[in-house]
C-alpha cells in the first residue's frame, strides 16, 4: 500500500537555517499491516505521517500510494486520495472550534458528497464514548473528549488506511485500551492502521514497530505473538 | 497553600443539559508538595486545575489561595496572583500561534512588567532541549516541541506554585524523563508542583497523587519511598 524510496523532507523557513525532518528513508508497508512508529520528541514521526496522508509532499524521493506516484499528483487528486481512502488523527486534533462535535465528525462525509448520514456520525461519536457530547463545541470538551471526536471523524468514512498521530496521548490508561480495541478490530476486518506512539505499550498493540531517530529510520520490527 | 471546600463547578451551556464537573471537592495541599492528579478523561482534572491556577471560578465552595478567599476577587486581582504567583502549562499549550517560540517565552515577563530579560527566555528555551528553536513559530515545531515551549514559557517568571496539565503528553519517554528532572529541582528548591497525568510511571516521580473520578476524589495518597 505504502512504499517510499529515498524520502527526504527539509523545511526552510526564508532566511532561517534548513530543518531535515526526514534524511533518506526506504519503507514498505502492505495492505492490512498494523505499524506503531516510535522516536524521541522532533525525529520526523508527524513529517513522515503528513506524507503518507497525502497532506504533505517530500522534498525529493519517491512516495507510491496503492502503486500511484504521488509526487506527481495534483492537489485535487491528492485530496480525493485523501477523502476516498485515509481518516487522519492528527496530532493537535484540528477540531473546527465554532462547531458541535457532531458536526465536526460530520465533515468528511460532506467532502465526499456522501449522503450525510447524521446517525452515522452519532454511532461513531457513541462508539468512543461521547453519546453524551454531540452537541459540545472543542471548547466545552476535555483533552481527551476532544481526541476522541478527532477519532471518531477520522472512522466515520470507514477508510481503508487509518493514521492516527499519538490517538491516545491525552486519554487515561482505561480510554487508551478502548481506543486501542477498535484500531484492533478494524485491523482484524483488514484495514490498515499506522499509528504514531510515545508509550511503548500502546505500540505492543500493533504488529510492528518502526524507531525514527534525526530524521532516519534506526529500528523496524515484527513484534512477537502479534 | 491551597484549601478547597465542598467546591462545585457546573457548566451549564444555555439550554443545554448541565455538566457538574466538579461534585463537592475538599483538598489542602501545602507550600513545597508535589502532587500528581490523575483520572478517566472527563473526570474533572483540567477543571480542578483552572480553578487553583485562579483562571476560573467554582459554581460553589470556598478557595483559599495562599490565605486570601479567591472567590472574593476582582478579575485585576485574579490576574495579579497569577502572573506573580503561578506558572501554568495548559493541556494544549495554548501559545500564539504568529509568535516565535522565544516571545512566547518571554510574554509572561511582559505582563509583569518585569524586565524583559530575552536572556532569562532563552535559558528556559535552553533548559527544555530547544537551544535550537527559538525563533520557529509554534506550525513550525513538533507536538513535543510546541509542549516544551509552553513548559518554558510556566517556568520563565520562576514562580513559587507550578501547575502542568499532563505536561509530558506528547513526549517520548526519554525528553518526558527530562521534563520530571527540571521539576523534581523545582520541588527540591522549595517549590510546589501539581500536575496532571495519564502515565503512572510520571506521577511516581511526584509524593502524592490524588485520582479524580466523575468530578469527585476518590483517592488521595502519599507516595512511600518520596
Ligand atoms: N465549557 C464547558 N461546557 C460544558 N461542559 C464542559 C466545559 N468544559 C468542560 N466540560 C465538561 O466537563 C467535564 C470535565 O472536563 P475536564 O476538562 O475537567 O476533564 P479532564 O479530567 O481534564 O479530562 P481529560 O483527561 O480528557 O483532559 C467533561 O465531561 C467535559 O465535557
Ligand atoms: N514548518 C516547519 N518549519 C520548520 N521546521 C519544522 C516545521 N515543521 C516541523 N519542523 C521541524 O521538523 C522536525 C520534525 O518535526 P515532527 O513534527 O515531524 O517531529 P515529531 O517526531 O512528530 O515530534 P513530536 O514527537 O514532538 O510530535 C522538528 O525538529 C521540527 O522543529
Ligand atoms: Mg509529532
Ligand atoms: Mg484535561
Amino acid at each position: 500500500l505504502i512504499s517510499v524510496t529515498n524520502l527526504r523532507k527539509v523545511y526552510s523557513s526564508g532566511d532561517e537555517v534548513e530543518v531535515v525532518a526526514l534524511k533518506d528513508a526506504d519503507l514498505t508497508i502492505e495492505h492490512g499491516e498494523f505499524v506503531a512508529i516510535m522516536g524521541p520528541s522532533g525525529s520526523g514521526k508527524s513529517t513522515l505521517m503528513h506524507i503518507f496522508g497525502c497532506l504533505d509532499q517530500p522534498t525529493e524521493g519517491t512516495y507510491l500510494f496503492d502503486g500511484i506516484d504521488v509526487g506527481g499528483l495534483s492537489d485535487d487528486k491528492l485530496a480525493e486520495i485523501r477523502n476516498k481512502k485515509i481518516g487522519f488523527v492528527f496530532q493537535q486534533f484540528n477540531l473546527l472550534p465554532r462547531t458541535s462535535a457532531l458536526d465536526n465528525v460530520i465533515l468528511p462525509l460532506l467532502y465526499n458528497r456522501e449522503f450525510i448520514d447524521r446517525e452515522k456520525a452519532r454511532l461513531a461519536l457513541d462508539r468512543v464514548g461521547l453519546s453524551e457530547r454531540y452537541h459540545h463545541h472543542p471548547s466545552q470538551l476535555s483533552g481527551g473528549q476532544q481526541q476522541r471526536v478527532a477519532i471518531a471523524r477520522a472512522l466515520v468514512t470507514e477508510p481503508t488506511l487509518i493514521m492516527a498521530d499519538e490517538p491516545t496521548g491525552a486519554l487515561d490508561t482505561k480510554s487508551g485500551d478502548e481506543i486501542m480495541a477498535i484500531f484492533q478490530e478494524l485491523n482484524e476486518e483488514g484495514k490498515t492502521i499506522i499509528l504514531v506512539t510515545h508509550e511503548l505499550y500502546i505500540a505492543e498493540h500493533a504488529k510492528r514497530v518502526i524507531f525514527l531517530k534525526d530524521g532516519e529510520i534506526v529500528s523496524d520490527k515484527r513484534l512477537k505473538n502479534r
